[in-house]
């Protein structure tokens, strides 16, 4: 189902017989307003678009489809083919255990509540799962993670005096291997992507937890600066995956097609509320509708 | 003359897309764009009007909030807005620039539902020279809320600040909850709340619109605080939903310390908004 908008669009091509140069850019233009409105970065929009159009005016269109009902599965099946395309959405289990997981992002969007998520669904599969509260800036974080980590019956690893978040890291993998933990999940400081000090400490904290997945943890509200600091991000650590939280309210979640289409990387979960049990494996057409409203 | 970004389709196309990238929205992006075009010469400054001319009247000007003086004695203050936004931190730079201007502050945890939610403020008190007022976890809020404002009251505390638990503003349970907190703080103190400030994320995108209708929908606000300025994300969502709400923004968030919070200048907002 489309939003009353690219409705509207695909109203205005069902009196045609078929899409042609003449009434596609029309249509694509409230589809372009459509995805702006869901926050996914412009550029990305205009790509998805381009294609779309080659597709539409394309010797291989599907027959049998009114214009309308043509041009929106276009839409549909593009923005599913870029979720669904950017590789194996499963967790990355390492041939030797612990896999390390390590979360990063910027301030705020639900590292902490993902790791206990995470910790929560994996020992819920019959995985021992440890966390290392690596967040030794924001007041309290350590914390949040130790609670949210007993919640779930997880091990929570803290700093001891004068160790920094990368020692911590090393020695949370070494004791984690020795405790023979299926599993162990990084939570680390938010940080921007532009700051070059923290964004170094995070290459550090990588360097020492030497883990098999950095998953990036994306507030679904969050805007066009998704794709610059998505980029960033990527740049600096290499990421395997994306979280994409607070899906539980209205924000349409556009920064996760950002994010997914300049890091290459699927999103993996999605934050769908507070509670530990909140956590979803991602489904690449629900996210679509939900962008397209 | 020569300088400027030119005219045509090409200079338009590139301004919209400065404009989207800073989070206006793409109707607001395209009428700037076209209007900054055809500005030829004067084409920025229009801009900059037509910006500013998307906030409410009364919030054109410097907000000089955190040298206001307080609307009453306690001055009470409420703090509110999604999961994430800075609230909490925000509740900490504030108690502190009203503790450097030699006042009391009390600060309220009124989140009794986040994990180590009240420690965090806890630290921020000692950190800004406050007073912290907690109860245990999953205490009801608007009790919280009610005994800090009596406590402010018996105690002569200048201001009393209370922090709210992140709440995502389409959860009717959880609005109705910040309503009750809302009505329990002017039972403890008539005229309480005096400053209701919705905190939004400065990297936020359009859902801010719905954030401001519906919070303002609940509880009426006072002012705005964009929090996370210091990062790569402009806010321009903002500028509508502050005109569109009539709400004025009154503070912005600067950084992760307790001196990164500053007054809303809408000049300099605006500037960074503009290419
Ligand atoms: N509704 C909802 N709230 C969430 C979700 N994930 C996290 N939160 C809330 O978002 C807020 C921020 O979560 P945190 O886990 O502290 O975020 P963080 O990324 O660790 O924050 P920093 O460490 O400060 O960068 C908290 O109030 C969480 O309860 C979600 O999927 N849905
Ligand atoms: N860079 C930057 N970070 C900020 C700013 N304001 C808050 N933060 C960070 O954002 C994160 C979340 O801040 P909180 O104060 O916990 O947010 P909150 O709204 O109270 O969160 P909940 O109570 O969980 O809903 C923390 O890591 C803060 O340090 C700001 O202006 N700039
Ligand atoms: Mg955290
Ligand atoms: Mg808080």
């Amino acid at each position: 189902a489309l939003t009353g908008r690219l409705q509207e669009a695909f109203r205005r091509l069902s009196g045609n017989a078929r899409i042609d140069e003449g009434n596609v850019d029309g249509a694509l233009k409230e589809v372009r307003q459509a995805l702006l409105e869901a926050d996914v970065h412009y550029r990305v929009v205009q790509d998805l678009l381009k294609r779309v159009r080659e597709r539409a005016l394309g010797a291989d269109v599907p027959r049998g489809l009114a214009p309308d009902q043509l041009l929106a599965k276009l839409v549909q099946d593009e923005l599913t083919a870029m979720m669904g395309g950017a590789g194996p959405r499963h967790l990355a289990w390492a041939s030797l255990p612990p896999t390390v997981i390590l979360l990063c992002g910027l301030q705020g969007t639900g590292k902490t509540t993902t790791a206990a998520k995470l910790a929560r669904r994996l020992i819920g599969e019959g995985r021992r799962t440890a966390l290392a509260a690596a967040d030794l800036q924001r007041p309290a974080a350590v914390e949040q993670l130790s609670v949210l980590g007993k919640s779930v019956g997880a091990t929570v690893y803290t700093a001891e005096p004068g160790e920094g978040a990368p020692a911590l890291a090393a020695r949370a993998r070494r004791e984690a291997l020795r405790a023979g933990f299926d599993a162990l999940i990084i939570d680390t400081a938010g940080r921007l992507a532009v700051d070059e000090a923290l964004m170094a400490e995070l290459k550090a904290v990588k360097a020492a937890a030497q883990p098999h997945e950095v998953l990036l943890v994306l507030d679904a509200m969050q805007g066009q600066d998704a794709l610059p600091t998505a980029t960033r991000f990527h740049e600096a650590v290499g990421v395997d995956g994306l979280v994409l939280t607070k899906l539980d309210g209205d924000a349409r979640g556009g920064a996760a097609l950002s994010a997914l289409a300049v890091t290459g990387k699927p999103v993996k979960f999605l934050g769908v509320g507070e509670k530990t049990e909140a956590l979803e494996p991602f489904h690449p057409d629900r996210l679509a509708g939900r962008i397209l409203g | 003359a020569a300088s400027g970004p030119g005219r045509g389709p090409e200079a338009e196309r590139s301004l919209e897309e400065a404009f989207l990238g800073a989070d206006l929205g793409p109707e607001l992006a395209a009428r700037l764009a076209s209007a900054y075009v055809r500005g030829g010469a004067r084409g920025r400054a229009e801009a900059a009007d037509a910006l500013l001319d998307c906030l409410p009247p009364a919030g054109r000007g410097p907000s000089g909030f955190l040298a206001a003086a307080p609307l009453a004695r306690p001055e009470v203050t409420l703090l509110l807005g999604v999961n994430g936004s800075g609230k909490t931190t925000t509740a900490g730079k504030l108690a502190a620039a009203w503790t450097s201007r030699g006042q009391r502050v009390l600060l309220g945890a009124g989140d009794t539902f986040r994990a180590a939610a009240a420690d965090q403020l806890g630290l921020w008190a000692a950190r800004a020279g406050a007073e912290l007022l907690r109860q245990s976890e999953g205490a009801d809020p608007a009790a919280v809320a009610f005994d800090a404002v009596r406590r402010g009251v018996a105690a002569g505390f200048d201001r009393v600040l209370l922090d709210t638990a992140g709440r995502l503003q389409t959860k009717v349970n959880l609005m109705e909850e910040l309503k009750k907190v809302h009505r329990v703080v002017g039972k403890a103190l008539p005229g309480a709340p005096h400053r209701v400030l919705l905190v939004l994320d400065g990297t936020a995108g359009q859902n801010m619109a719905s954030q401001a209708r519906l919070f303002a929908a609940a509880v009426p606000l006072d002012g705005l605080v964009v929090t996370k300025l210091d990062g790569t994300a402009r806010a321009g969502a903002v500028l509508k939903v502050s005109g569109d709400t009539g709400v004025p923004v009154a503070l912005v968030g600067l950084g992760e310390g307790a001196g990164d919070l500053a007054d809303f200048d809408p000049p300099a907002f605006i500037e960074a908004l503009l290419p």
